[in-house]
């Protein structure tokens, strides 16, 4: 991405690239993510971008495949009728493979999807900017639209890239769809090729810890590898964060300190303020609301959304005559693509967009067709009056792009907790990370001819993790996937959408916290878990488990409550009186420490936590128990929130808590 | 009569996939320094487990007469993608070896 590299630390001079020997290494010294393969569950991978180039200045820079990985290339693509390209992998790109028998194979997607490419190359984009992001080449100039951004790198810009094609595009590149039995197999493949990280950046279930990609990724883990994956685009409204698995890393999204801002200026001198990438002013221009401007026959609605031919049954919305060299209202619409309304605009010969969201939703930079700012519903009304109004005139200005804007706020769209399945006992999302208007390769034939795209989803953020933990595998290849997860958990901060982290609603949007890198690196303590710790929580939580496995388990000492899994965060979905659960951290560091117990917040119930101080020795494990009671003054039935640290004077081990009380 | 027309399911086998298996003479060992998978397709004692898991995999379904499967999982996922009528998928999910059965879903980019 061009800059939440640097908004994250990774290149400070005590950065995680720095302590990795830089994000290019040098001719015989390692760099960032060196030789640690991200597996890429998506839509494929444009091949030709720089960021999965195998060579600078001609000159091989990768060499060979990482030890005991195991994966190869998808046999060369078909491109026409008759001809086969080249091999689409190299050193950079080491595996590309292609999962579509829940199409009907090579022929029943070319039936349904004739644009697809029946190969591992991405028609959609969306794949080809997880993978960038994630372990994209360093200094990768962006060309196109994007040129004033500058450079992109992926967050482990030495790490290898295996891709795994699962999803298949749309033809206006909107969206990518795919079916669990070809996301299954190439979870499966993923594993079996040998790679260290997979990056999931895909729908899945809210409810279910035993889903099929679930099921595939708690072996996944099992296995060693760290599994990132989004946790919905469902938000704002709460309970709607997908992912459950607690094996897996679930992520929220977040901004990010790059602003694009923008403006329009009516005649009246009205000025609104929004998100723009316009690179040049529009203006005075007149201006006319699309339902105004709208054909003959074309409803109110898909009028004032602007939409194309494509979006309403092969004929536009916009009238030519009433729309040349005027700037236009549009309002954003349902699900069609953004920048759908502003090709309309375009095409029916307008100068500019003046695009007003619906509802709340997030404010987007995006490449226009034409010079437009990005507003929120709240500035439609005296807008649409305004324009209404005979000899209305407005000014789009050109967009200003910085860094050091107040960051990171959570995104309106990211899915929140309260996780349904687990009935509270489990928190999600984990952690949040970018995913707000970030910039990385595509694939050129769904985004309209870039190779580079500014995207917005948890899509955006789980690779960013991803590429995260493909760093600390690097610095710490001892650590295994949920001590990784468990270090980017424990030491995060706080977004700052206004509420303490001790409100619930903050815990909900943010799980752990904003993941901070360079603390993650030397997090002191970490909570692991493994197989039969995850089949103990199943046990608890879910009856599709063997009853010999709990039986077994629970004759072995071992507790079925969800709540005692060892997470680096509490969640009792229902206290009930007094409840007491136990955790174990084991000592990372190099030294031995003492740590003391301090807890925030959860007004009104009495907490315990025994021993209040830990002293650790390297390597070495200490358990502890934490016991919380209802009082009188306890808020029953709706969530309280807090927050356990555990401080040496180094190292701040924070765990977020969240619980119901029942008296 | 819609309702049982076949479709694809993802039917989970009970015994522990490759990565989760430890049993055998010889075990199964990390092929990796650090991270990945710990097994190699190649050594002899996964391709045995795996040929023993597929052939549990094709018992399943041939009990049910079930239609042509579309994936064989052995790696992470112990189990299959078939083509199922919803009685078939119900017989499945009957057998004691099977611990589920979930129509194939869709799914989309975040």
């Amino acid at each position: 991405t061009s800059s939440t590299e640097g908004f994250l630390g990774l290149d400070d001079e005590d950065g995680l690239w720095a302590q990795l020997g830089g994000p290019t290494g040098g001719k015989k010294t390692p760099g960032a993510g060196e030789d640690i393969v991200i597996g890429v569950i998506d839509s494929g991978i444009w091949p030709e971008v720089a960021s999965f180039s195998d060579r600078s200045d001609k000159k091989l820079v990768y060499q060979g495949k990482p030890q005991g990985f195991r994966g190869t290339c998808a046999s060369a693509e078909k491109v026409g009728d008759d001809s086969w390209d080249a091999n689409l992998c190299n050193n950079k790109l080491v595996t590309a493979q292609y999962f579509n028998a829940a199409w009907g194979g090579d022929e029943g997607v070319a039936q349904q999807l004739p644009w697809e490419f029946l190969s591992p190359r991405d028609y959609n984009g969306h794949g080809t900017h997880t993978a960038s992001t994630a372990g994209g080449n360093h200094g990768v100039d962006v060309t196109g639209p994007a040129a004033p951004f500058g450079e992109i790198s992926g967050i482990a810009p030495r790490a290898r890239i295996a891709a795994y094609k699962a999803l298949w595009s749309v033809e206006d590149g909107s969206t990518a769809t795919g079916y669990t039995s070809d996301m299954v197999a190439a979870i499966d493949k993923a594993v079996a090729d040998g790679v260290d990280v997979i990056n999931y950046s895909v729908s899945g279930s809210s409810t279910d810890f035993l889903e099929p990609t679930e099921a595939a990724f708690l072996n996944a883990a099992a296995a060693g590898i760290f599994i990132a994956a989004s946790a919905g685009n469902s938000g704002p409204d709460a309970a709607t964060v997908a992912h459950p698995g607690p094996w897996l890393t679930t992520v929220a999204a977040g901004t990010h300190d790059r602003t694009t801002t923008g403006a329009v200026v009516l005649g009246n001198g009205a000025r609104f303020e929004g998100v723009s990438l316009s690179s040049a002013a529009v203006g005075p221009a007149p201006v006319i609301t699309g339902a105004a401007a709208r054909l003959s026959g074309v409803s109110i609605g898909a009028g004032a959304r602007c939409y194309p031919a494509s979006d309403n049954n092969g004929k536009p919305a916009l009238d030519p005559a009433k729309v040349a060299g005027k700037i236009v209202l549009c309002e954003r619409g349902g699900d069609i693509a953004r920048v759908n309304s502003s090709r309309a605009v375009a095409e029916a010969g307008g100068v500019g967009m003046i695009f007003v969201n619906a509802f709340g939703n997030s404010l987007n930079a995006d490449f226009h067709s034409v010079p437009t700012v990005h507003l929120q519903d709240t500035e439609w009304s005296a807008i649409s009056a305004y324009a209404a109004t005979a000899g209305a005139t407005a000014t789009i200005e050109k967009a200003v792009i910085a860094n050091g804007g107040t960051a990171p706020f959570t995104a309106e769209f990211s899915s929140r907790g309260p996780l349904v399945a687990g009935n509270g006992d489990v928190l999600k999302p984990d952690v949040i990370a970018p995913g707000q208007d970030i910039l990385a390769a595509v694939a050129p034939p769904g985004q309209g001819g870039m190779d580079f795209n500014l995207m917005s989803g948890t899509s955006m953020s789980a690779p960013h993790v991803a590429g995260l933990a493909a760093l600390l595998q690097d610095l710490h290849p001892d650590w295994s996937p949920m001590a990784i997860k468990s270090a980017l958990m424990t030491t995060g901060s706080d977004v700052l959408d206004g509420e303490a982290n001790t409100d619930p609603n903050l815990i909900f949007k943010q799980g752990a916290g904003h993941v901070q890198p360079t603390s993650a690196a030397d997090p002191g303590l970490v909570y692991e878990s493994g197989v039969d710790d995850w089949t103990a929580f199943l046990c608890g939580s879910t009856r599709s488990v063997s009853g010999t496995a709990c039986d077994d388990l629970e004759a072995g000492g071992r507790s079925l409550d969800p709540s005692d899994l060892n997470t680096p965060s509490i969640g009792i979905g229902l206290l009930d009186g007094t409840q007491t659960v136990t955790r174990t951290v084991t000592n990372v560091d190099d030294e031995a420490a003492t740590y003391s117990a301090t807890v925030s917040g959860l007004a009104g119930v009495g907490v315990t936590v025994e021993p209040s101080t830990l002293t650790v020795a390297p390597g070495e494990t200490a358990s502890y128990s934490v016991t919380f009671a209802v009082g009188e003054e306890t808020q029953l039935f709706d969530y309280l929130a807090g927050q356990l640290s555990w401080t040496d004077g180094t190292h701040t081990v924070r765990s977020p808590i969240v619980l119901r009380a029942k008296q | 009569s819609e309702a049982a027309q076949p479709q694809t399911y993802i039917v989970q086998m009970g015994p522990a996939p490759v990565v989760a298996y430890e049993g055998g003479e010889k075990g199964l060992k990390s092929t990796k320094p650090r991270g990945g998978a710990k097994v190699d397709p190649a050594d002899p004692a996964v391709e045995a487990y795996s040929t023993h898991l597929k052939g549990q995999q094709r018992a399943a379904l041939a009990k049910v007469k079930g239609g042509k499967p579309s994936y064989s999982y052995v790696y992470s996922f112990n189990g299959f993608a078939a083509e199922l009528t919803p009685a078939q998928a119900a017989e499945l999910e009957a057998q004691p070896d099977v611990v589920s059965v979930h129509p194939d879903e869709a799914v989309e980019t975040d």
